[in-house]
């Protein structure tokens, strides 16, 4: 026989329990990944402490190497005879050196590795070599592409940052955040001026 | 009382979740947006004095060179020149150079070791998004569909069986509801399903077979 319109009534209102039922649930589920996504943040949060404190070190002992390097470079007679003529044959087993290794080993042309360091060893000093130039100039770069790397994770979480922040607002979860800086975004980090400019040591 | 929460008007089911599935896309897409624009090998991996690595080494050959001066540990005269020092006042300021050099580069380490750890939050919380999304889009998608004040979640419009319909195979009841006002399934439930626990058999059906279709 057919159903009745009062039965489709009741039976439509049984089945939307059901429904509302499963709405709390999936709300619940937005409640326990919401409070993962807040633990998450709390751990980046105390990450960025220890990156700010690790960069101040760094940037602490890069001005030390500054310090040491300006006053080896003001003091006399490192630049001498001996100094010269020991560069002069360093010359060019460094570069035998460095050419047979970079065929060995970086699988590209040398033709033109080649000739770029020729010219940078003819322009750069054997004080360079002595103050470990190369190994300052390594950190200086790495400092840049960190900083870089840097802005580029909080631009990119201080987006979503305000997006989540608007997702997760008081009208779905009644508790109001008690740190109303939630999510707030962190300020950038101030990126260290690169201390050295590598091209006027290379010029020394 | 099928109000799902009590803290809302009647029915402002559409303005409380419709937002909910572009705002979840826009979070993961801001959020991903770093993965394509900073390369991924982090500069500190390795250090003069550890096995650096080849491809690191071969990077500042071809950018400036100062690669190779990694190599003057292999040439006697370059290591003649590093062990030079006029008096034991360079020889210290070269040694406080050294020290904090050494320290500098440790830092940078640490620093490096830092931001991967960072990076990874920041995956952590894309993908506790992207569980989000799978967990609600469909509640949002729903929202969207929802126009009409209808007090009904789930509304029943035609309940057939083959007594009354014989296209319906016999043994089995079909059922026709809309969810709010999605557009209209047709769910079947064998015959022996009784009822309450028949409206929960079509309601839990229905509702796969659209979340099924929003995830599609």
């Amino acid at each position: 026989r057919a159903v009745s319109d009062k039965e489709l009534q009741e039976m439509s209102t049984e089945g939307s329990k059901y429904i509302n039922k499963e709405i709390k649930n999936a709300l619940k589920e937005v409640k326990q990944i919401k409070t993962l996504i807040e633990q998450t943040n709390e751990e980046r949060k105390s990450l960025l402490g220890s990156l700010e404190e690790a960069k101040k070190k760094k940037e602490d002992a890069l001005n030390d190497t500054k310090d040491s390097e300006t006053k080896l470079k003001a003091s006399q007679g490192v630049c001498n005879e001996t100094m010269t003529a020991l560069w002069e044959e360093c010359k060019p087993c460094l570069k035998q050196t460095c050419m047979k290794f970079y065929a060995r080993v970086c699988r590209s042309g040398s033709g033109l590795v080649g000739q770029q360091l020729e010219e940078f060893l003819n322009q750069s000093s054997p004080f360079y070599l002595w103050i470990n130039g190369d190994r300052i100039d390594s950190l200086l770069e790495n400092d840049r592409q960190q900083g870089h790397v840097m802005d580029v994770m909080e631009d990119s979480f201080n987006r979503a940052a305000n997006i989540m922040d608007e997702l997760f607002q008081d009208r779905f979860f009644p508790r109001k955040f008690q740190d109303t800086q939630y999510y707030s975004p962190f300020s950038s980090f101030p990126r260290g001026s690169l201390f050295f400019h590598p091209k006027s040591r290379f010029a020394r | 009382n099928v109000m799902p929460f009590p803290v809302l008007e009647p029915l402002n089911f559409h303005d409380m979740f419709q937002p909910f599935f572009d705002m979840i896309q826009q979070a993961q897409q801001a959020m991903d947006a770093h993965m394509h624009r900073i390369p991924y090998h982090f500069p500190m991996a390795e250090f003069p004095g550890e096995n650096i690595s080849d491809r690191t080494v071969c990077k500042e050959i071809r950018h400036n060179s100062t690669g190779c001066l990694k190599m003057k540990d292999q040439c006697e005269k370059c290591q003649e020149i590093l062990s030079m020092a006029n008096d034991s006042s360079q020889m210290q300021l070269r040694q406080q150079l050294n020290t904090s050099l050494q320290l500098a580069e440790k830092f940078s380490k640490l620093y490096d070791q830092l931001l991967q750890s960072y990076q990874q939050k920041m995956l952590n919380t894309s993908s506790l998004l992207k569980q989000l999304n799978e967990q609600f889009t469909w509640v949002s998608q729903l929202a969207n569909l929802t126009h009409s004040d209808s007090q009904h979640y789930l509304h029943v419009s035609t309940v057939n069986s083959h007594s009354s319909d014989p296209s319906v195979p016999s043994g089995l009841t079909k059922v026709v509801v809309k969810l709010f006002d999605s557009y209209p399934f047709t769910v079947t439930v064998p015959q022996e399903v009784s009822s309450p626990k028949f409206m929960e058999t079509v309601a839990e059906k229905a509702l796969q077979q659209y979340r099924q279709k929003s995830r599609e």
